[in-house]
């Protein structure tokens, strides 16, 4: 799921 | 979400803004370069493919949505507009797409954090974005005239990248779990794309006078 952080920006 | 990435959203945001007003107001998309427009409705396309599998907040939805609206209409407009299409300057907007695309989807096939279609399209958006300025800036190189809104579109383009690197670095600070090395990378080129048409851009704008490239 860290690896997914990044995910939330647009 | 921090004041850096807000005011990067907000950089970003107002940057399609002030395209489509110069689109509306001018009737004309002179100086403007159609691939890097379809190159980033890629970029959007790619990397938005998770509003329909993850949700992060009402704001990031949002803001999702206004991006690929945003990118879809002006594409509408130079292609389909009767007076904004003839003002499209066709021969010299020449740079070829695939030089771009198939170089980043290698590379997202081959760096990525999970070999998974979704993760890889997330990646290849991420590279895209990084390069997808490229045939604008040549375009300006060529044509050498930018008005003033083309020249401050592309301005509060590079300060979103700058300020989502100011963003990073917060988020490096007060986020032990977030490392985000590609995205940095990424982030690191687009904005060093910039550099030297900041350098011009601030030099014009010291001297009062229109930009003018070299």
């Amino acid at each position: 799921e860290e690896s997914r952080s990044g995910h939330d920006e647009l | 979400m921090n004041l850096f990435r807000l005011a990067g959203d907000m950089s970003h945001l107002f940057s399609i803004v002030l395209i489509l007003l110069k689109i509306y107001t001018s009737k004309s998309c002179a100086g403007l370069s159609m691939k890097t427009q379809e190159l980033y409705t890629l970029v959007f396309v790619t990397r938005y493919l998770d509003l329909f599998y993850s949700y992060v907040s009402l704001y990031n939805t949002v803001m999702k949505l206004i991006f690929l609206a945003s990118s879809f209409g002006i594409l509408w407009y130079m292609r389909y507009h009767k007076q904004v299409k003839q003002t499209y300057d066709r021969e010299q907007d020449t740079f070829r797409h695939y030089i771009l695309v198939v170089p980043c989807a290698v590379l997202a096939l081959i760096v990525n954090n999970e070999l998974s279609v979704t993760e890889v399209l997330w990646t290849f958006s991420i590279y895209l974005e990084a390069v997808a300025i490229l045939p604008q800036l040549v375009l300006l190189q060529r044509t050498k005239n930018v008005d003033n809104l083309t020249g401050q579109y592309i301005f509060f383009l590079g300060a979103y990248r700058a300020l989502y690197i100011l963003n990073w670095i917060y988020r490096y600070w007060t986020e032990p779990k977030y490392r985000q090395y590609l995205v940095w990378a990424a982030g690191l080129v687009q904005t060093g794309l910039y550099a030297d048409f900041f350098y011009y851009y601030l030099k014009s704008w010291q001297a009062g006078e229109k930009l003018r490239l070299p």
